[in-house]
């Protein structure tokens, strides 16, 4: 949970004045994802690192926190607008910022981790495992991205790196998977062409 | 950060991103 109760209430006094009761949901999606986090992060590393990964998962949620606060405030000044409840209870949007938080946890810490009962099994934590843990769509990550690093001071330039290189990722090939939603919104935005002009002759 | 390579335009963010602009 956040570094300290004053930060923390300060975060949740602005999350009230951005339009929502963050006890409920926010908390609730924290707990949740963090019962899939631990799960799967045993499952692949070992029941003996299942401390490590709730660690990393505390580390995640903090950075989570921390920039998620950052980015309303950046979207206030932006839009001059206060009231922020339709993107706060967008469960994507929180599954996407917390799941970028912690790819940089997890790339922060390495990469890979052996078995933690000595089998040489080499787990890959790498990207995209973290999409696949919280069964999120790699184009709902990528949108995040942009926004995490603007407001995020502290991110490393390798880090920084290791973001872009995961954006290259979705956008040259997993936002290409055939449930990804990119393809809704490539139809959304040809149907608003198509009502904009002449529909083509069908000859062409 | 000056070796990124911000992609979104003018008016774009994270709430025009998720629809709730």
């Amino acid at each position: 949970l956040p570094q300290t109760p004053v930060r923390g209430t300060n975060l949740i006094k602005s999350l009230k004045c951005f339009g929502m009761n963050p006890e409920d949901s926010i908390l609730k999606r924290v707990e949740s994802l963090g019962h899939i986090f631990k799960k799967k992060f045993a499952e692949a590393v070992g029941q003996g690192c299942a401390e490590i990964g709730s660690q990393r998962y505390q580390l995640g949620v903090r950075l989570y926190y921390r920039v998620m606060e950052s980015m309303l405030k950046s979207e206030e000044e932006r839009l001059s607008v206060h009231n922020f409840s339709k993107l706060l209870n967008d469960n994507i949007f929180h599954t996407s910022l917390l799941a970028c938080a912690l790819e940089i946890v997890m790339a922060t810490y390495g990469r890979t981790a052996s078995q933690s009962d000595g089998t040489s099994a080499e787990t890959d934590l790498s990207f995209p495992w973290i999409l696949n843990v919280f069964d999120l769509k790699a184009f709902d990550f990528y949108k995040v991205i942009e926004s995490f690093i603007k407001v995020e001071p502290s991110l490393t330039r390798d880090m920084i790196k290791h973001l872009e290189r995961c954006e290259h990722r979705i956008m040259e090939s997993l936002a290409w998977q055939s449930d990804s939603p990119l393809f809704d919104l490539i139809k959304q935005s040809k149907e608003r062409e198509g009502q904009t002009d002449q529909p083509e002759p069908t000859s062409t | 950060p000056q070796d990124y390579h911000f992609g979104l335009e003018e008016g774009e963010g994270i709430s025009e991103l998720f629809d709730c602009d």
